[in-house]
């Protein structure tokens, strides 16, 4: 089972075009493997990206330095998983 | 075990579960409500259907839910939404006098591979899972894959991206069956397709920013029934074509849906807490289906009520 130990989803909030443009160029850095939840399409829309634990670094660095407004949607997203999956074993019990 | 008073609708279930409890629905709703295979999947799974109807050759609304794998508390929304239908046909009036003048089919889980998948492998995973010849990597998003503007913007040519559009219109089976069906029924009014997360209620186009001949209609009728939604907890909703309110997006079902002539062709895009994504808790499934219903039945008594 695909486990996703320590990937956070990020919530960015582009305040402007070129912000959403700066967005749009992480889309094709494939290096880092991010996934975009929604994708960056205008400034009215939240981007939601899952970061992989690897990747953290230089994507918050890549944030900073474009003064992209960020925040923490999920902080590690295999423990929601594992909450949901508990919850469901529980209720299947029942 | 399984009967529909013990399920528990503020849970996430297995497809197995879902499929049994579709029976025990059936049993208890027999002049009301069947199940219908629509036909098997890629990993050869039924796909299983459920009509609501009070009689023969009736005009028809189309509704599914959860065609993209992760997206859980769309299928669960159908499931809590089938039962709401069922019970709720006798005693509210509106929805007895829908269900006297027209059908009503409700397909629970348009993507049973999938969402096996996520329930077994990837919780995480939003596609079929046919094999693409040539790449190591499986599945067509099966919202880029219908016959409207395929190959267009917004869709992938890449088999290992998440939006990528399939070989060809139609090839993933699971959009074939309900192409199929629709097409030889040839009586829907509406075709409504559920989706999660974004808080939104879309009508064509997403292969193209232009105008659909219907667009003002439609923009009001959306407008309307987000309005309704909010009326329970709040939640707000964005309205408008798909392309304009997220993005460019090619070969989707309701684009198809409204070039093959049903008019009132709706895509939503249910609630966004804004901490969880696909992962919203399983205490919200009720709360986001008794939001989302409102928002159905103001769609569909506008379908009754304006005959074309």
């Amino acid at each position: 089972q695909r486990l996703f130990v320590g990937d956070q989803v990020i919530r960015i909030n582009a305040e402007s075009e070129e912000q959403i443009q700066l967005l749009q160029a992480l889309e094709t850095q494939e290096e880092w493997e991010l996934e975009f939840w929604r994708r960056p399409v205008s400034t009215g829309l939240p981007v939601d990206v899952r970061v992989p634990r690897g990747s953290l670094e230089p994507v918050r660095s890549y944030l900073l330095a474009h003064d992209l407004p960020f925040s923490v949607l999920i902080s590690n997203l295999q423990e929601l998983l594992n909450e949901e999956k508990a919850e469901m074993e529980r209720n299947q019990k029942l | 075990e399984l009967s529909t008073r013990s399920i528990n609708f503020a849970a996430y279930h297995t497809l197995d579960t879902i499929y049994s409890w579709m029976d025990s629905l059936v049993a208890q709703h027999p002049g009301l409500v069947t199940k219908e295979e629509v036909g098997r999947s890629y990993e050869g799974r039924p796909m299983y259907v459920l009509k609501f109807s009070t009689g023969s050759d009736r005009p028809a609304i189309w509704i599914d839910t959860g065609i993209h794998a992760r997206e859980w508390v769309s299928q669960a929304t159908g499931v809590w939404t089938a039962n709401k239908i069922a019970t709720d046909y006798g005693s509210d009036a509106s929805l007895t006098s829908l269900l006297n003048s027209m059908d009503l089919y409700l397909l629970i889980v348009a993507n049973p591979d999938g969402y096996v998948y996520t329930h077994t492998r990837d919780r995480m995973w939003r596609k079929t899972r046919s094999v693409n010849p040539g790449s190591a990597c499986r599945g067509v998003d099966p919202n880029r894959n219908w016959d409207a503007g395929f190959g267009g913007p917004g869709a992938s040519t890449n088999p290992c991206s998440d939006s990528y559009h399939g070989p060809a219109a139609h090839s993933e089976v699971e959009v074939k069956n309900v192409v199929d069906l629709i097409t030889s029924h040839g009586n829907f009014k509406s075709f409504i397709s559920v989706h999660a997360y974004s808080q939104l209620l879309m009508y064509p186009y997403g292969y193209s920013c232009s105008h659909v001949p219907d667009q003002p209609e439609l923009d009001s009728v959306g407008r309307a029934a987000a309005q309704k939604l909010a009326s329970l907890y709040g939640t707000s909703y964005r309205v408008g074509n798909i392309c304009n309110i997220i993005y460019p997006a090619s070969g989707g079902s309701i684009d198809w849906s409204y070039d093959a002539g049903i008019k009132y062709s709706f895509a939503l895009e249910l609630r966004d807490t804004g901490r969880y994504g696909f992962l919203l808790p399983a205490s919200q499934i009720v709360p986001t289906a008794s939001e989302t219903w409102l928002a159905l039945k103001h769609i569909m008594e506008h379908v009754r009520d304006h005959p074309y």
